[in-house]
């Protein structure tokens, strides 16, 4: 099974430490150390493949990101390596399939970008904005508020009214995890969703709750418990994307992305 | 007693609920918004002057602020605007000085200035980095660790050693809070300078602890509380900035910053 899941935003969001959360694996590390500590005169989009057991299923999972993206002084179109990587993806997939055989080896298009905000309660930055205005019809883009523990609820609440109040503004148009056509899900899954744009929080430390052990950030005045969904929508995300949206990702990507671009090449 | 304090940061770090938590004052309100609601298509500087008791002296405070400042996708010069505010005081001070009666009305030149640095703990940014480099010797920098509940005690000593780190890599001379010369505090402020650059948390909203009215942010995993030195710095910015180095913010600005600026101006 395999999956390709890109992670966008500047410096210092937690990204590594998500990635590393949700998949339970070291995956940022001494070896591969996150974006942030690769960030070089210009934007890049580098990958980092690993094999990973998900329930028994074997998962080969591409995550690729994005160093340097929003963290110049000047950050015009740092975004264009972005789409250029998405786009090349397509056209080497494209490639794959007009060959005779027409055996497509290796899916690599980016199935999934994760678009972490800053929990700046304002609302959504210019830079954004024009990330998602340029990508929404490129690839599934599922904005992430980072380090949700940095907002209280009210202010969390507050924060994703502005934020798809913009997104509507801006007729942006980001992955929308349709309703599950099992009915033992739905009720459940209807709850998750109400809480998009996720907000969550990372962590790899473990730390013990009346003789549990749970993964979580401990401050002086309190534990933040990642997988508690009173504080955070960390479970939210990790089971829709992980678990019941991972093939709806890929047939998104596969027969809307993927098919507006074939349809953008052809027609020129 | 005059006092112009400017504060320097982009949207949603804290400034406007952590000057109206210092001043214990609705300095920024419905009627005064904060910059970050204010924002234009280009950085501005704009005051807005109160008078406050504090310890039944009269304080005319002038709040200084930068709507717009490192909001931008291109944040190329966003410093400019600033410095030209700081200089055009030192100017207007000068020609009230070359006057035939001597009699400086008012002192609008800006003794502090406050400037906010996120709580992402890789370091500081570029444009940190620029701005300082640019306004180090112009005026006296603070520099401040925003939402500093967004960091463990041990993510705080460690971004406060990398911006150390830095600014001496820079070159950069930010304020110094010297030594008192009343020995009764010699002690106690040598711990609180301890502590720079300080982290800390604002916050206008009252909560009960054990029948204790404190000001601080309840999270569903404990409540922060300003005052407490071990949950933030706090207490420790408001003692040197407003009570034990207001006088001396004031003569730094007129001995060291000022004259360097009049001795710029004649020599050209
Ligand atoms: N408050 C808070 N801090 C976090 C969270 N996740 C990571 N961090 C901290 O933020 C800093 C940067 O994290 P990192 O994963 O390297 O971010 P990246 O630069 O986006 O890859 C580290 O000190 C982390 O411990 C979170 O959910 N909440
Ligand atoms: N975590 C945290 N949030 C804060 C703190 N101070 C203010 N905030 C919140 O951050 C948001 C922006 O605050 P504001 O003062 O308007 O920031 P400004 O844009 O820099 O003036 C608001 O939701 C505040 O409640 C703080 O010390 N810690």
């Amino acid at each position: 099974f395999e999956f390709t899941l890109m992670v966008v935003g500047r410096s210092g969001l937690g990204k590594s430490t998500l990635i590393n959360t949700m998949f339970l694996a070291d995956i940022y590390g001494k070896e591969h150390p996150g974006p942030s500590l690769r960030v070089g005169k210009t934007v890049r989009v580098e990958t980092n493949r690993c094999m990973l057991k998900e329930k028994g299923v074997n998962l080969s999972l591409t995550v690729v990101d994005t160093p340097g993206f929003g963290d110049a002084v000047d950050n015009s179109d740092c975004w264009q390596p972005v789409l250029e990587y998405i786009e090349s993806r397509y056209e080497e997939y494209l490639n794959a399939e007009s060959r005779v055989n027409r055996k497509v080896q290796h899916d690599s298009r980016v199935h999934c970008c994760l678009y972490f905000l800053e929990s700046n309660s304002h609302g959504m930055t210019p830079l954004d904005v024009e990330f998602m205005q340029r990508l929404h019809d490129k690839v599934n883009i599922i904005p992430i508020i980072s380090k949700a523990d940095t907002m209280t609820p009210d202010e969390v609440t507050e924060y994703k009214k502005q934020i798809l109040k913009e997104i509507a503004q801006h007729k942006i148009k980001i992955y929308d995890f349709p309703d599950s056509d099992k009915d033992e899900d739905r009720e459940n899954l209807k709850k998750l969703k109400a809480r998009v744009p996720f907000a969550v929080v990372g962590s790899t430390e473990v730390h013990e709750v009346d003789g549990k052990k749970v993964r979580g950030r401990k401050y002086p005045w309190g534990l933040v418990e990642v997988e508690n969904l009173d504080h955070c929508d960390f479970v939210a995300l990790r089971n829709m994307l992980l678990r019941t949206h991972l093939q709806d990702l890929k047939e998104v990507t596969s027969n809307v992305h993927y098919e507006n671009f074939r349809f953008r090449k052809l027609a020129c």
